[in-house]
């Protein structure tokens, strides 16, 4: 899931 | 996705692309530090590394492959084209921004969410985009030149480092297990250098406007 990954932000 | 996040990648990418049309349209780039522009040219190259081993979205791919390329088309305009490089304040843009880059790099090797390549990297490039507003601080304050630095760019970068803070904040009271300290004490800091930024801006600009009123 989007959570899990720390860097989906830009 | 949510709201906040939307609107600051928004913010910030118009920033960057409202930059890059002026000294296009202009053939100018006086105001402009090239120190910062090179910074956050290696923010982006150094952050989305991950470009080739992750996938998240395509809305983040497209995004990054934007960030980069126009970044690297401002520092290219800035270095390379005949006309807009003649107007560069070669002389006021002394800020010496390599000595912000080792640093950065110590730091994020100590500090860091995992000690793996990828990682380092991530960190170095939020800890370098915290301080990458430097040089243009100083010149700004050198030249007071801000017939390039438009209130577009100064309220574009504003409105991005608001929205991140409040997409921060949304997330974390929105979503499990989402605590990035890293991410969080250098977005607060790059906030405050901009707070910094964003005043003198209005300092100068007040000023220049006193100047043309009739006493």
């Amino acid at each position: 899931g989007e959570d899990e990954d720390s860097h989906d932000e830009l | 996705m949510n709201m906040f996040r939307f609107l600051g990648d928004m913010t910030h990418l118009f920033s960057v692309l409202v930059l890059l049309l002026k000294i296009h349209t202009i053939k100018s780039c006086a105001g402009i530090s090239l120190k910062t522009q090179e910074l956050y040219a290696i923010v982006f190259a150094t952050r989305y590394l991950d470009l080739f081993t992750d996938y998240i979205s395509l809305y983040n791919t497209v995004m990054k492959l934007v960030y980069l390329g126009s970044s690297l088309s401002i520092v290219w305009y800035m270095r390379r084209h005949k006309l807009v490089r003649r107007s560069y304040d070669k002389d006021q843009d002394t800020f010496r921004h390599h000595f912000l880059i080792l640093p950065c790099l110590i730091l994020a090797l100590l500090i860091n969410e995992k000690f793996t390549f990828m990682e380092v990297m991530w960190a170095f490039s939020l800890y370098l985009e915290a301080v990458a507003i430097l040089p243009q601080l100083v010149l700004l304050q050198r030249t007071r030149n801000i017939d390039n630095l438009t209130g577009q760019y100064v309220f574009l970068l504003g409105a991005y480092r608001s929205f991140y803070i409040l997409n921060w904040i949304y997330r974390y009271f929105t979503e499990v297990h989402y605590v990035h300290w890293i991410t969080w004490i250098s977005g607060l800091v790059q906030t405050l250098l901009y707070g910094d930024f964003f005043y003198y801006y209005f300092h100068s600009w007040k000023n220049n406007e006193k100047l043309q009123l009739p006493a």
